[in-house]
This record gives structure tokens, sequence and C-alpha cells, in this order.
């Protein structure tokens, strides 16, 4: 069985050594919960704010 | 190597240096550091470039139809077999890449051959190529002993080599001539501007068009509109160094390296020579037991093999799939019975085993699945369990499932055990703008479908909207990267949530239930992921927009279950569902 996830055009910035193996033709064995990728969407676009550069007062 | 005269010495090691000769500015060129300070060759350890190796003919002990295997690195070539004889004659030659600090040692084994049982290896040798080169000998041709495998001291034969340098200008002027050739479409010997700017568009160079007229006139040195072979030759050596020509490889679409120039032309050298059938011994294999397999050799005929990369359509030659395991960064064999592999071959990678596909075999498919889903769901299969567990060994870790064996009472319910929780940490867990692994799987992942179908999904009417169907448009997909994750029967078969939003639809497409498995999606024959049964699920996200998550049954799996539901707000790493057996 298999799953096959498609994201929209320009979203995602796919981790390099997912996509290194790949290009080689070379399967990467991965376990649920690794690092896949991440949004290239500003943080404008989503309207949801940083919560890494918030402070609390 | 076996026979050599020690080529350590300082004499062996002139003489390279004067065989090297023609190297030197080369390699000064390109190992030039950034402080433009020269690096000098400084010894013949320093050696990078091409060995053109030939096995020209064996003496053996007894008549019989030979084969030799050359394994060097992480790679095996053969020859063709012999005639019956006790003098073997092959003459097959393979050019080979000699890095710095990479393989210098050739391993050569002689093999007689049988049609029914497997080769026997009779004799082998070790032949050190920076030796053989810097061997200061009149005659082209080195005789090595052939040694008993068994008793490493007894001579069961000889084997004639030969094996030189390739001059790298010629290396690069024999590129630019097959360049010239395969761009000439006129046959006139040049290249025309239009033939030029199709050439610099093959190497991935996206220039435009002012620049591309730019190098042209600067190319025509004798300005007579044209880029004969020795412009042409002249303009890959210099401009190369100033602005690459030449970003990815226009036969296998590898993107190279740049800086690197010798690599590049080594590559490209190496890439058209795989395409055009000018190398003798036929490659692709890892190891000189796989390389003298007939069945595995007639095999490697039908599927695509490349020798310059591991991994290259690994997937689809070897019945041992190879992965690179994430964690431990290292490749790891996936191990699938011979058996089944001849017969996935045979069904999937041949117009005639399609054939038969059209003629019930799909039928035959479900009905299997169907068998097999009530078998796995009775008492009496538990039993199979431990058996099970004893063929994965080292690949099941019982201590992260969430309950000990006696719990299951089928082998159904064991195939979608849970695991214990934080047994799959997430990654960047309060960070929704990261998305994770769907399952744990064998992955590949593509910036968008045509990479996908360059290097892994060779079925020819694969499409974005064959996979949604017909209820979902492509549309928002068109041009987005896609993640393909492949489960091996002794993984955890349940799949979770990549990403955090709200489920929006799921979309049920009735279809086959062909194998999954890479040595189908290699398959220019059929398309599995399009005429697979499956679930469409689309999920609504703050970060990447809408995501299709689309679960695929296979031969045996064909039960897909979700436990979230429509309309249903999902954080990553949830549990989405899972496959079980059954059609």
């Amino acid at each position: 069985s298999t799953v096959i996830c498609v994201f929209e055009k320009d979203v995602i910035d796919l981790d390099k050594d997912l996509l290194e193996n790949s290009s080689r033709s070379l399967e990467t064995l991965v376990s649920v919960g690794m690092k896949l990728g991440v949004s290239t969407r500003k943080q404008a676009e989503t309207g949801m704010p940083n919560l890494e550069k918030m402070v609390l007062e | 190597g076996d026979g050599g005269d020690g080529g350590g010495s300082s004499g062996g090691k002139s003489r390279l240096r004067q065989r090297l000769s023609l190297h030197h500015r080369f390699h000064r060129r390109r190992s030039r550091p950034d402080n433009g300070a020269a690096a000098l060759l400084k010894s013949a350890d320093d050696f990078a470039g091409i060995a053109l190796l030939t096995l020209r003919s064996a003496e053996m002990g007894f008549k019989d139809r030979w084969l030799a295997c050359v394994s060097f690195g992480e790679q095996t070539f053969r020859t063709a077999i012999s005639d019956h004889t006790d003098k073997p004659a092959w003459n097959a030659e393979k050019k080979l890449l000699l890095e710095r600090n990479g393989p210098r040692i050739a391993r050569i084994s002689v093999y007689e051959t049988n049609r029914i049982s497997k080769n026997n290896l009779i004799g082998y040798c070790e032949l050190d190529l920076l030796e053989v080169l810097a061997k200061d000998s009149e005659s082209e041709s080195e005789i090595l002993n052939l040694l008993d495998p068994s008793k490493s001291d007894v001579v069961v034969g000889t084997i004639m080599v030969s094996c030189s340098v390739e001059d790298p200008m010629e290396t690069e002027k024999s590129f630019a001539r097959r360049i010239l050739s395969i761009m000439d479409y006129n046959e006139d010997g040049k290249l025309s501007f239009s033939e030029f700017s199709d050439m610099m568009n093959a190497f991935g160079n996206q220039l435009a068009a002012n620049k591309k007229e730019e190098l042209f006139k600067a190319a025509d040195i004798n300005g007579d509109g044209a880029v004969s072979m020795d412009e042409l030759a002249g303009l890959l050596a210099i401009q190369q160094e100033k602005e690459p020509l030449i970003n990815c490889c226009p036969v296998c679409g590898e993107v190279l390296h740049v800086s690197d120039k010798l690599n590049t032309v080594v590559h490209l050298t190496l890439c058209f020579d795989e395409g055009s059938g000018n190398q003798i011994m036929t490659g692709g294999f890892l190891t000189d037991k796989q390389a003298s397999s007939g069945w595995m050799f007639k095999l490697s005929e039908w599927a695509h093999v490349s020798s310059y990369d591991i991994g290259l359509n690994y997937g689809s030659s070897a019945s041992n799939i190879l992965v690179f395991d994430r964690r431990t960064k290292r490749l790891v064999e996936e191990i699938i019975d011979g058996k089944i592999v001849l017969s996935m071959r045979a069904i999937y990678q041949s117009k005639f085993g399609l054939g038969l596909i059209d003629t019930g075999a799909k039928e035959i498919l479900q009905s299997i699945s169907e068998k097999q889903g009530k078998k796995m769901n009775s008492v009496e299969s538990a039993e199979d369990i431990p058996k099970f567990l004893d063929f994965f060994k080292d690949q099941i870790n019982m201590a992260e499932v969430k309950y000990p064996l006696e719990h299951f009472k089928t082998f159904n319910e064991f195939f979608i055990r849970e695991l214990k929780p934080g047994a799959r940490p997430i990654a960047a867990m309060e960070h929704d703008n990261v998305a994770v692994c769907a399952a744990d799987s064998r992955l590949m992942a593509f910036n968008n479908v045509e990479d996908s179908t360059r290097f892994w999904i060779k079925g020819k009417k694969f499409s974005i909207q064959g996979l949604l169907g017909n209820e979902i448009s492509s549309s928002s997909f068109e041009g987005g990267a896609l993640v393909i994750f492949r489960l091996a029967p002794q993984d955890y078969h349940r799949f979770h949530l990549p990403v955090t939003g709200i489920i929006e639809q799921f979309v049920n497409i009735p279809g086959c239930l062909f194998t999954v498995n890479p040595i189908a999606v290699n398959s220019k024959y059929c398309n599995v992921f399009a005429e697979n049964k499956r679930v469409v699920s689309i999920i609504s996200t703050e970060h990447f927009g809408k995501v299709a998550f689309i679960a695929i049954g296979a031969t045996m799996v064909g039960s897909i279950t979700f436990v979230k539901q429509e309309g249903e707000r999902v954080k990553k790493g949830d549990e989405f569902g899972y496959f079980s057996f059954g059609g």
C-alpha cells in the first residue's frame, strides 16, 4: 500500500536529503513524524502569528 | 595487485607522473583553491581521471563457457559469456572513474557458467589500477594469476588485462565530438546557431537569447557562422570555468556540480556510453555474485540500468531493493523473495504480462485480495504471526507496539497494530508550517510531477488528474510537489496526518489491486497509482493551502479505513487511518 501527498505549487520546501535521494531513484526509509519540509508561505500570507517571536508581557 | 611489481616505487611513481604530465595542467586548473594558488600534483595518489580497463583473455585449466566480472567501488561489471574453451577471449573494456581518495583496487572474478545451476567462481585476482598505470613496462598488457577462491595460494589460471589512462584532452575532444554528432541535425559537421541554442537548452542552461548569441560568436573563432568541433571543444574548455554551460546531464537529468569540471565531463561521457551501448561490459550490479547470475543478467536486459550512479534505477533492477535509511544514513537492503520478483517482473514489466492482466488477471488479483482478507481475519491466521515476525526479525520492534503479542487474535489485528504513545516523535510539533512524514515507509519526494516521472513513475499515462480521479479538479495541484510513501509488509500500517488543518472531503475511487512495488511503478506499461483502488482526501491548511492525501490499496492489502471524519479539525502527526488485508 502507498500514500501519496500532493501539494499546491510552490507552497513547500521539501527537505534536501529526500529530494537528492529521489533524484537518484533511491527511496529513503522514513518514520511517521520525521520532518518532510517547510511551508514557503510568509506569516503575513497565512495570518498566523509567529509564536517564536512573541514575548509575554 | 596480483602479480604487481610494487608500483609504489619511486621509479614507478615518476613514470606515472610522466604519463600524467598531460593531466597536470588540467588538474591544476580543476583544483585551484579560492586564493588562486595552484595545487600541484604531489603523488600518484593524487591522480583522478578515467582509466580504461580491458579484459582481454584468460587461460584456464579446463574447457567451459566463461564470464568475467570486474568489481570496482560500488559497482560490478561483467563480460559476455565466452565460447566453450579453455582459452576464453572477451576483449571487453570499461571506463572506470579514478577519484582522489576513491577506490583503486579492481577485483576480477572468473566464473564457469551453467545453463541451469548457478555459475561457479573459479578464480580471482585483485588489481591496483594506480600500480598498473605506474608500471614501467613496454608491454601494453599484463598477465595476472587467477587464484583459487578457497585456497588463495593455488593458481587456477591466468588472465590478460590492459589498463590505460584516457588523456583528459582526448576525453574533452571526444566529448565535444559526441555532442556535435547529437546536436548536428543537418550532419554538416558544424553547429548552426539554432543547433547551438538547442544544445544549451539540453544542458539545462536557461540563457537569454542574446547571451547565447554572444557565446556563439565567441565560439565561432573563424567567423564562418558555424561552430566546428574544435571550436566547440575550445568553448567548453574555457567557458565552463568562467560561467558553467553544463548544468544538468541531458541523458539522465542529474544536476551536475558545476565546480568540478572533470566529474562533469566524466559523468556525461559515461552516461553517453550507457545510452549508446558503446561500453562492452554490462554494468549496474552491486556485487559480482549478482553479476554472475544468469537470470539476473537476463532480467537486466529488460530493465534500464545505469552503471554511473548508485541507486539509479536499482529499485527496478535488483531483486533486493536498496533504500537509504534516513536515521542511520546508510544503504539497507529490502529483502524480497526471488520468485516474487521474477513473477512481478513477468507481469508488470512486459507487454505480454500486462496483456495477461487485461485478460482476467485484474479479477484474479481482486479475488485473491478478498480471500486473503477473509483468511487474515480468521482466528487461525494468528498462528502466522510468529512466522512473520521471524521472517522480518530486526525489522519489527515489538517493544514499541502498544499491546503484547497475545493481544492479537487474528493476523489482520496484528497487521494494523498500534504503537505506544510517543513511539514516533513528531518533528516541530508546535510549528504547523513544518510538514511531517505520513507513514513508516520508503519515501520518494519530488518538486513536481515532471521530476517524479523522470526519476520514478514510468507509467506512460500518469498524471495528477488521473491520480485524483474525476471528482476533484487537479488545477490547484498542477506544478506542485509530490511525495510517495510506500509501505512494505513489515511496516507499521497506520498512516498519519502530515499537516495540520481541516478535512474537507473524502472521495472513494474504485479500481484494481496491482502491486505498488517499484517494479510495477517503474514499468512503462502500467499506471498503478491512477488505476488502483484509492481514497483521496483533501486537507485544507493555513500554511500549505490544500493538500491532497491519497491512500492507495495494493494486492492483498486493499482495505483502507479512516479514523477521522469529513469536517474534522486535525493536527499533524494524528493517526489518520490504516491499510489492512482484504479487497
